[in-house]
């Protein structure tokens, strides 16, 4: 049940 | 040049066993002030931050930053072939394609020496802001762990929901529904039995229970962990080693 979010997004790619 | 010995091999397989089982391939840099390491699941929703310190290993030596692209499921078998009261030594060249793994009895006078491959890695280094955190909870873990544990076998979500003075966990699923309700409290003569909150806002999350049950196997790492709770940013569960930590970061679910 619900929509799982993933981390992309939160943290940006050094 | 790296020579990290840890005075018990146990702390360094307590430490993979906290995440071999959610992500596989992981870089392990190696760094004069200790090793890091970061790794995201396959799935792109919890991303696993290690961080072990100089203060954690017998001693420590790093000349040059190295990084060991290292398969933790290769790994396993290695550490399970030491016994946990040995030392275990990590040795590798500056620019080395495998890692010595040293265990050695000082009692029996009994040497194993294991040499692992390494990998070439190719993983993004993600940046973790100091983010702000609506709710920072405190507690005992294996009492975090029972709770995911039991509240997991009713449903693949799990809702954390934090008010002022309130902590409820709760499960709703197929065959039934379960609700743990905690209260912040001081334990004077056990103080790590203690649940201590700090809530700026109330928040109501869920998360997927696969990747709790995952996260709480870093239990057996430390008596407490750190849950830090924000509606605008992954969760952190973070398990203090003696010098360093073990942190998960958490996508939630969304209700449809």
């Amino acid at each position: 049940s619900g929509v799982q979010v993933r981390l992309d997004g939160f943290f940006q790619v050094v | 040049m790296l020579e990290a010995k840890f005075e018990e091999a146990s702390l360094f397989k307590r430490i993979i066993d906290g995440f071999k089982d959610c992500v596989q391939l992981v870089n392990f840099q190696c760094k004069e002030d200790g090793i890091i390491a970061q790794a995201v699941d396959d799935s792109r929703v919890l991303l696993v931050s290690l961080e072990i310190g100089i203060e954690a290993f017998q001693n420590y030596r790093c000349d040059h930053p190295v990084t060991l692209g290292i398969d933790l499921t290769s790994l396993s078998k290695i550490l399970r072939c030491g016994n946990n009261s040995d030392t275990l030594t990590l040795i590798a060249d500056d620019t080395p394609d495998t890692v010595l793994l040293l265990f050695e009895d000082t009692k029996k006078d009994r040497v194993a020496e294991y040499s692992l491959k390494l990998m070439d890695i190719d993983a993004a280094f993600l940046k973790i802001e100091d983010l702000a955190y609506d709710c920072t909870l405190m507690m005992p873990s294996s009492e975090f762990s029972k709770i995911v544990r039991d509240l997991s076998q009713l449903s693949d979500s799990l809702n954390i929901m934090i008010t002022k003075e309130t902590i409820k966990f709760v499960a709703d699923g197929d065959i039934g529904s379960g609700s743990v309700i905690l209260k912040p409290f001081v334990n004077m003569d056990k103080p790590e039995d203690s649940i201590k909150l700090e809530m700026d806002q109330p928040v109501d999350l869920t998360f997927g229970s696969k990747y709790l049950l995952d996260i709480v196997k870093g239990s057996a790492l430390a008596e407490k962990v750190g849950i830090r709770l924000s509606s605008e940013a992954p969760a952190l569960f973070q398990f203090d080693l003696k010098s360093g930590y073990l942190q998960f970061f958490l996508a939630p679910k969304f209700n449809d």
